[in-house]
């Protein structure tokens, strides 16, 4: 068993949470905040089955958009552009699972 | 040391929170929303060490409830029930554990 | 990859994050609840390389201040004191790590 961690975009949120479901995946969201822009942003917990792994990531990767914004640059005048990727992903080993 | 990641109906979690503190876990409480009904509920986190982790399932098992609920079934007409699990439970491995 | 997962003082969270990211540290910041004292509190997890751990530690460590706060005493008459460290922290391993 994996727990995937996806930080994604509020954007692409609710369509990812249908397209997971769809496939069976079961996830929780939770509703959070990035660190350098402070923006909200949304950060999906999804427990699967090793062999689901790489559909799993499919289903993230196609669902999720790389967007670019800007913002006013701090240090000089002007604008800067910044990127933000579809989706964060980090995957992490289950040692137990349970269902009371 | 490892990381107890328990996803908990909101109608048990107050009360599972204080049994936890009565047994002496440390716990933190995030409010999430499932990805399949779009309902809130809570994710518990406790950071706990190898030797205690059964005593703490057996305290998360039973304060936490299965329930069913009724929702109007997407297809055809009429009611679904679903049928929702007192807890979601996954223990993960703590490589490093700081306190400063 | 390493996922470290820091429980810290709503007080000292958004000066973390800016020391975070001056030092070029990603960070996701969770608005959560203390199981104990029910207070708010602030979840930071930040994704670095497994060279960076040490530094991003000592980062957090001098920038969490370790605080005490007084309650009124559950049991007997009078107040109590109740030590809240700068910040807890889990260093958890990450298998697979995608920007998509
Ligand atoms: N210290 C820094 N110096 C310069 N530029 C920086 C920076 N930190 C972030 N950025 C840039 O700003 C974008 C938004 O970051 P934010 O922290 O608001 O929002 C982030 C954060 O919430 C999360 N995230 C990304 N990498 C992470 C990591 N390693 N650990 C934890 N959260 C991460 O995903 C969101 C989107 O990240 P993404 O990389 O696509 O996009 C980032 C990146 O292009
Ligand atoms: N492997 C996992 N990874 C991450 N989070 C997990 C998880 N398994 C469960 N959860 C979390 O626990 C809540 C309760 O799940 P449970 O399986 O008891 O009860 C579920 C299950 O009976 C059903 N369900 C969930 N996803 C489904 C799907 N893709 N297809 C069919 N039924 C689904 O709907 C109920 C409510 O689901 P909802 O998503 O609203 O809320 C879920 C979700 O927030
Ligand atoms: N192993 C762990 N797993 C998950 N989260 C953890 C954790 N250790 C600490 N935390 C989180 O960090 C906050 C501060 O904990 P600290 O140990 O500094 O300060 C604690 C500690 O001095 C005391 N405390 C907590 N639980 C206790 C218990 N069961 N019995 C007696 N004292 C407790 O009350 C203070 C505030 O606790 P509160 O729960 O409101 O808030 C906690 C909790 O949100």
């Amino acid at each position: 068993m994996k727990l995937v961690v996806s930080i994604v975009q509020d954007t692409d949120a609710e369509n990812l949470l249908e397209k997971l479901a769809e496939r069976g995946f079961r996830a929780t969201k939770f509703a959070t905040t990035g660190g350098f822009l402070r923006r909200g942003n949304s950060t999906i917990i999804i427990g699967v089955d090793d062999e689901q792994v790489d559909q799993l990531l499919d289903t993230i990767k196609s669902n999720c958009e790389m967007r670019q914004i800007e913002r006013l640059a701090r240090a000089q005048q002007g604008k800067e552009t910044i990127e933000l990727c579809g989706a964060t992903v980090f995957v992490l080993d289950v040692e137990q699972f349970h269902r009371f």
